[in-house]
């Protein structure tokens, strides 16, 4: 399964 | 057979604002494999385009393929290619489908 801190992360431009 | 064909469109966002206007989730490693667009806001670069929509993923950003790249890898890419003065516009090759091609 992907790597916890991976899954929500958001960038904003 | 059968089965839908993902298509996918060339959107050209030309450098109308001082932001690009958008946000992304996802890439390599994650649930969403390609980074997808979860926001477009008002007066940025993207929405002034209006060819651009919430949901789509994106699949190549200046022909650059997003496939294999991690979030911060993706984003990064994107930051440059907005921030370049080498164009006046970013090319996004995105589809209205999630998955990867």
């Amino acid at each position: 399964s992907p790597p916890k801190e991976y899954e929500d992360e958001v960038t904003f431009f | 057979p059968g089965l839908l064909e993902p298509t996918s469109t060339l959107v050209r966002v030309a450098k109308s604002a001082s932001t690009l206007g958008i946000a992304i989730e996802g890439g390599a490693n994650t649930r969403q494999p390609l980074p997808r667009i979860v926001t477009i806001q008002r007066g940025g670069s993207a929405h002034n385009c209006g060819q651009l929509k919430v949901g789509q993923v994106i699949l190549e950003v200046n022909g650059v393929s997003m496939r294999g790249r991690e979030h911060r890898d993706a984003a990064r890419l994107i930051a440059e290619a907005f921030k370049t003065k080498e164009r006046d516009h970013v090319d996004f090759l995105v589809t209205d489908f999630n998955v990867a091609l």
